[in-house]
């Protein structure tokens, strides 16, 4: 698999709906 | 003019330094119930950076290789027995999860009256757990007290028959064992590093005014390995004794962080829906493989103004994790030799140097003040569109080494 590291998702808000089924991305999230 | 610098970063190289002194974050921290402050775990921001034992970028990235190796492993290993349950035959299993350098951690409090424990945050595994006193056979030196079971009032071991004990072989990859009628746990990482203990129930303390009473977890009476200072990990995976899933009636298996841009700045966790940014855009988790990782759909890359020509195969045959917990991305070798090419490209005008562990595209930019990088945007399933921010593209080695920060998998199908 290829995998999303953490150093590409600083400042990012990563929002996890686990339940929705999806994940979200929001530029400067700190 | 107007156009093509829309599509590149103006960075000050001493923006991609980390600090010496902490600058919290004045974002979502604070703002919002269930949330907690996020932080490196090197970083000024940490009580954790005087340790001594603080690695190297070098001794970082060879952890985050056994990590990627393990979860490879595992993945493969899911697939495996897939096929294997559709001969219903039967294989033996091997756990094998590296927790390399978890890097980011979270302050949490377990127990009444409540212990504060710094723990890693990774979404790329499940079981939480924490060092315990008697500390039966190991414990690692950690800079929060050890916690004590016995002088937590709200503290019960998990008894062998649970439903909740036998949910510790899906969790973990190692059936568990009994000890005197008490649900022993095993978890190994694919690094070699360990945790063996009583499987148990306490009250864990998200805020002052939220707390998870009966929480599961690993209260380990055997650590070892590459854990540095922390009391342990907080498993936010998709199994069912996970954080997310344990909480699932609270939170409704819904939590969003940011990771700070730098080891001196700091980020948040935040648990449940309330007070998530507006702009969000969503992409739809993929079809997963096992019970643990998110898996997602990249369709796209893009560098500066070019969008990368790769086939969607590329990206679509092996699958995609996100992993708080694997510091450096890693891409299908097609995919990273696309966006290498176009990056050296676009970049030609910075003297390149020899490559750094797992990071082969360099450069020497010790003579410049403000550089101009191109913008690399991934396109996720859906169209949601995403631009990596400075810090998701140049990892600082020292002055004289700054790389691109991403590698290669070693097999296309990886």
């Amino acid at each position: 698999v290829g995998i999303l590291g953490n150093v590409q998702q600083t400042t990012l808000e990563v929002v996890y709906d686990v339940a929705g089924g999806k994940l979200g991305f929001a530029p400067g999230g700190c | 003019r107007r156009a093509i610098e829309s599509h590149y970063h103006t960075v000050e190289i001493s923006s991609l330094l980390p600090a010496s002194v902490c600058s919290p974050s004045t974002k979502g921290h604070s703002k919002r119930p269930s949330t907690l402050k996020v932080f490196h775990r090197h970083g000024p921001c940490s009580k954790h950076s005087q340790d001594n034992a603080t690695p190297s970028l070098d001794e970082i990235l060879t952890h985050d290789q056994s990590r990627v190796d393990s979860i490879q492993h595992k993945i493969n290993l899911n697939a495996e027995m897939d096929k294997v349950k559709d001969k219903k035959a039967a294989l033996p299993v091997q756990s094998g999860r590296a927790l390399g350098s978890g890097n980011y951690i979270v302050t949490l409090g377990l127990g009444t009256p409540k212990k504060s424990l710094s723990l890693i945050f990774d979404t790329g595994s499940d079981l939480t757990w924490t060092q315990c006193q008697p500390c039966a056979r190991v414990c690692y030196k950690q800079q929060d007290p050890i916690f004590n079971p016995i002088a937590s009032t709200t503290y019960s071991n998990v008894s062998c028959s649970s439903t909740r004990c036998s949910q510790l072989s899906t969790t973990t990859g190692n059936d568990p064992s009994c000890s005197t009628k008490t649900c022993v746990y095993g978890i190994q990482y694919g690094d070699q590093s360990f945790s063996i203990g009583f499987f148990s129930q306490d009250t864990l303390t998200i805020s002052s005014s939220d707390l998870v009473p009966k929480f599961y977890f690993g209260c380990g009476q055997n650590n070892q390995g590459l854990f540095g200072n922390t009391a342990g990990l907080l498993g936010l995976g998709r199994d069912s004794l996970s954080f997310v899933s344990q909480t699932a009636q609270r939170y409704g298996k819904y939590f969003s962080y940011c990771l700070p841009s730098s080891s001196s700045s700091t980020g948040h966790l935040t648990f449940g829906k309330s007070g998530v940014s507006s702009n969000v855009k969503f992409t739809p988790f993929a079809a997963s493989r096992g019970t643990s990782f998110y898996f997602i759909d990249i369709v796209g890359i893009s560098v500066g103004m070019t969008q990368l020509s790769i086939r969607p195969s590329v990206f679509k045959t092996p699958g995609t994790i996100i992993d708080s917990g694997t510091v450096i991305t890693r891409l299908p070798p097609a995919a990273y030799k696309a966006l290498s090419t176009e990056f050296k490209k676009q970049m030609k005008k910075y003297p390149s140097v020899p490559a750094y562990s797992i990071l082969d595209t360099c450069y020497d930019l010790s003579k410049y003040t403000t550089i101009s990088i191109p913008k690399i945007s991934f396109t996720f399933g859906g169209n949601v569109k995403v631009d990596l921010a400075p810090s998701g593209i140049l990892i600082v080695i020292n002055s004289s080494r700054v790389c691109l920060a991403f590698a290669a998998n070693s097999d296309a199908s990886d």
